[in-house]
């Protein structure tokens, strides 16, 4: 998927992790987007 | 906590001027972050990569000392960074966008507003009274 970006975000103490990559191909598990 | 979502993130086709963000994002986060989280997120992304694109820009030009002074002026923009900034929307069936509220989930978005199995279709734009 080329590039994966890696940032974690916190709110109210609670931290979530957000991975973003260039392209859908070969990230998301599938429906269609593959 | 421990599933995942994956949503494709677009700028908003009616409120955002397309030239400012045309990049499609795409993000997996986890199914507890909230919507507040998200907007976060691209707010957070969009001034790190304002900063990326201003600095190569002005790569060459940059006098001894200006380095400081940009390091600076990022840490303070980067503490402003807020889940205000954006409002995130979703397509409801219409053809109309509707707004989603910060404090839910992206699992309870999945569930309670997209039902599809396919990665969760979000849009953005600046929030208006910013």
């Amino acid at each position: 998927p080329g590039e994966v970006t890696v940032t974690d975000v916190t709110i109210n103490s609670l931290t979530v992790t957000f991975r973003e990559a260039l392209a859908a191909k070969g990230f998301f598990r599938g429906w269609g987007l593959e | 906590p421990g599933s995942e979502i994956e949503l494709v993130f677009r700028p908003h086709p009616l409120l955002v001027n397309t030239q400012d963000y045309s990049q499609t994002r795409y993000v997996k986060t986890t199914a507890n972050a909230t919507v507040d989280h998200l907007s976060k997120y691209l707010a957070l992304r969009i001034a790190l990569e304002d900063r990326q694109r201003d600095s190569q820009s002005d790569a060459g030009t940059e006098k001894e000392g200006g380095a400081k002074g940009e390091e600076a002026a990022t840490g303070a923009s980067l503490k402003n960074i807020s889940e205000k900034q954006y409002t995130i929307y979703i397509p409801t069936s219409g053809g109309q966008f509707s707004t989603l509220n910060g404090s839910l989930t992206l699992e309870l978005v999945n569930e309670k507003y997209w039902k599809v199995r396919k990665p969760l279709e979000l849009y953005y734009a600046p929030t208006k009274d910013q």
